[in-house]
């Protein structure tokens, strides 16, 4: 990405730092990838590391893509790896991808395009086909061999609109046996935000990432025949567009067989949203049409879309401003200009579309867990798709700006790479303690109206996350333990761990006893409530370190809630010593669907270790 | 998506893999892989082959298979000694 790691405060790797990222292994769950990317180019990269076990199927690998699968259904037998819609090189180079001058998207987004991690390698499982969507059985299989092959860290920018119970879930399932050999896996926390769905990949052993802003947006402008000047979004590298006529479809529908026949040709095609669910309003139907451009309504107006043809993407109020135009003339006129950047000051805010709390299979656990850029990241694309996808868009480019979860995982993903770089013994918890902990706080104006449930602990903190000082560390033993609170059997958790000794036995535990760098918990709306968080903090940091605590309550829930805790200073004598604490919180719950927040912050001179503390109410 | 014998694509998940399934045997059959096939055999009546069911085999890192089962099918594994759980292998989609 050409703006999202200076967004984040995070450098481009010094040269000396290149070969020690050599050791580390990135596996990506994805559509796949367009090796001939610049962004993937093995220039000065030595053999993959030893250990290495995996292969390369139907594909040349070379020392930065040193393996690649492909899985569909029975079997593997005579299937590409090769990424034929861009998803995959784009994910894969936000985490890895080389630093690459000169990248733009006709003009825009121009830049240095680089990944976290430019010296780690890359090993590719595709499990998401075009048609067909990403299967389970094959999601499972690659988690299969990406944790025997060696990986260290597992990316999977995929999911669903709602979460499933942990083992009914390949990735869950997938994600768990690679915490036990030490992989940490970060997943996508979904995109419904905005058609009522819920974070996704939820279980405490994978990390799960929202979708934020950066300090850049892309805007176009429509000029109405009568002056009016509209600002909307897209990327539109085509030509300005002048004085054309604007047409509303005859039946108030883009739909490609409803433009069918009529005169919409050399015309800008008014686009309202589709009265079925599900139709898309993507620019198809003008297209087809032979349309000169698109004015589309859309819900997402934090988004750059990239479309098909000239046009722009307007709220639905800007429509309507468009529609008393159009309504009020004979001959409606318009100009649409090219796209222009614009600087974000708001930024970091959530996205609209990213998908929010609660955690509905382990309501204790806050999820997503943190936020990274997810909105118009330009990255590597394959020259087997268009930009758009769509199959009568005829550009090829080397670098697409998209949005998503898909795009703000990759961001954790290389981060998690980053610190396991420097911090090979870390396990998975150690790692995700690390990225939560030092996450910027989002509870900013430009998150009014977002919580906790929205964004978690707040934007991705690369650099400080290679040093946070304590750590919330984890085993397979305390998550079994979580989930034999949470009600699952012994004997299931002793077939899942391979251990007799597995057994439920700390009973009236509850899943907020997990010694996650969150807490959350849901309450009975409009009830007294007091809930425990026992937590230990591992000192990473400097042998004799000490840390007083703070605890910060949200103004809105100050005369509501009291958090305690106890002790309330942590002094460390060791590196990797453990000191335990417990933090209650107690109050009077708030109204249904409403949230009271508060964090609790261990800090020294060196280092600020927070966590947020969310108490939510809700059915 | 059920075919038309009412099958569909279920995931059944064993948990634990106490050793790596890579030994085969002559036939290119790893010890996992037979376990897999006994246990499918002993829900399917004598018309159904587990190897004709079986798509895939979990045995790098994880315990389980994939297989083409009836509801019916999937509720008895279910209820087996040695199975954590079997559900439908859904379809997710990149973000």
């Amino acid at each position: 990405t050409t703006r999202s790691w200076d967004f984040l405060g995070f450098p481009q790797t010094p040269t000396e730092e290149l070969p020690l990222e050599g050791d580390i292994i990135v596996g990506m769950l994805d559509t796949g990838i367009w090796p001939d990317s610049p962004s993937f180019s093995d220039d000065g990269f030595g053999p993959p590391p030893s250990r290495w076990k995996g292969v390369c199927q139907n594909f040349t690998c070379n020392n930065k893509i040193i393996g690649a699968r492909a899985y569909r259904g029975r079997s593997s037998d005579g299937l590409s790896p090769l990424d034929d819609e861009g998803h995959g090189s784009h994910t894969a180079s936000t985490v890895a991808g080389r630093a690459v001058g000169n990248v733009s998207f006709g003009g825009l987004a121009a830049g240095v395009a680089r990944g976290a991690v430019p010296g780690a390698r890359l090993a590719v499982y595709k499990v998401c086909w075009s048609r067909g969507g990403c299967g389970e059985a094959d999601i499972l299989a690659a988690f299969d061999d990406a944790i025997a092959d060696g990986v260290d860290v597992i990316s999977f920018s995929i999911g669903s609109p709602m979460p499933w119970q942990y083992f009914e879930s390949a990735q869950a399932i997938g994600s768990f046996h690679a915490m036990r050999r030490g992989v940490v896996t970060s997943t996508s926390a979904g995109n419904s935000g905005l058609t009522g769905g819920r974070v996704c990949n939820v279980a405490p052993w994978m990390l799960s990432v929202a979708a934020s802003s950066i300090d850049r947006r892309f805007v176009v402008k429509i000029v109405l025949g009568n002056g009016e000047t509209i600002v909307g979004a897209s990327i539109n590298t085509f030509p300005t567009l002048t004085n054309a006529t604007l047409a509303f479809p005859a039946n108030g529908s883009c739909d490609p067989d409803n433009l069918a026949g009529g005169s919409y040709k050399g015309k800008i095609v008014l686009c309202p949203p589709p009265a079925k669910i599900g139709h898309p309003n993507d620019g198809s139907g003008p297209l087809s049409a032979g349309a000169a451009a698109v004015v589309i309504v859309t819900r997402a107006s934090d988004v750059a879309f990239v479309l098909p043809l000239p046009g722009l993407t307007v709220t639905r109020d800007q429509f309507d401003q468009i529609m008393a135009y159009v309504n009020s003339t004979s001959n409606p006129v318009a100009t649409i200009d090219r796209t222009e950047t614009t600087g974000n000051p708001q930024a970091p805010a959530a996205a609209s579309f990213s998908s929010p709390g609660p955690n509905l299979i382990t309501p204790g656990i806050l999820k997503p867990d943190l936020s990274a850029p997810g909105i118009d990241i330009i990255a590597a694309w394959s020259m087997l798709s268009s930009p758009t996808g769509n199959p009568s868009d005829n550009r090829k480019v080397q670098y697409n700006i998209i949005s998503g979860t898909s795009m703000a995982c990759p961001h954790a993903s290389g981060a998690a790479a980053y610190v396991k770089s420097f911090h090979r013994d870390w396990s998975p918890a150690m790692i995700m303690s690390a990225l939560i902990t030092t996450a910027t706080p989002m509870n900013t104006p430009g998150n009014s109206g977002w919580t906790a449930l929205k964004y978690g602990a707040g934007q991705l903190s690369p650099v400080k996350a290679r040093d946070p000082g304590l750590v919330y560390d984890a085993s397979d033993g305390d998550y079994v333990a979580m989930l034999c609170a949470q009600g699952y059997n012994a004997t299931q958790l002793a077939l899942v761990t391979g251990s007799n000794a597995t057994a439920c036995a700390a009973a009236g535990g509850s899943a907020g006893d997990l010694n996650y760098p969150t807490m959350a918990a849901r309450v009975e709306p409009g009830r007294n409530f007091t809930v425990r968080f026992p937590r230990t903090a591992t000192n990473v940091g400097a042998a004799g370190a000490a840390y007083d605590v703070k605890v910060e309550v949200a103004l809105e829930a100050a005369k509501d809630v009291t958090v305690d805790v106890s002790p309330r200073r942590l002094e460390f004598t060791a590196p990797s010593q453990k000191v335990s604490f417990t933090v209650t919180v107690s109050g009077a719950a708030p109204a249904e669907g409403q949230v009271h927040s508060a964090a609790v912050l261990w800090y020294n001179d060196e280092h600020q270790v927070r966590s947020p503390v969310v108490v939510y109410a809700a059915e | 998506v059920a075919d038309g014998d009412g099958r569909q694509v279920y995931i059944v998940y064993l948990g634990h893999l106490s050793s790596p399934g890579l030994s085969e045997s002559e036939d290119g059959v790893s010890a996992v892989e037979f376990a897999h096939h006994d246990l499918l055999n002993q829900v399917l009546d004598d018309s159904s082959s587990a190897s004709d069911r079986i798509l895939r085999s979990y045995k790098r890192s994880l315990n389980g298979f994939a297989a083409r089962l009836t509801e019916q099918e999937a509720n008895e594994l279910s209820s087996m000694d040695g199975v954590v759980s079997v559900f439908p292998s859904g379809i997710h989609e990149p973000l």
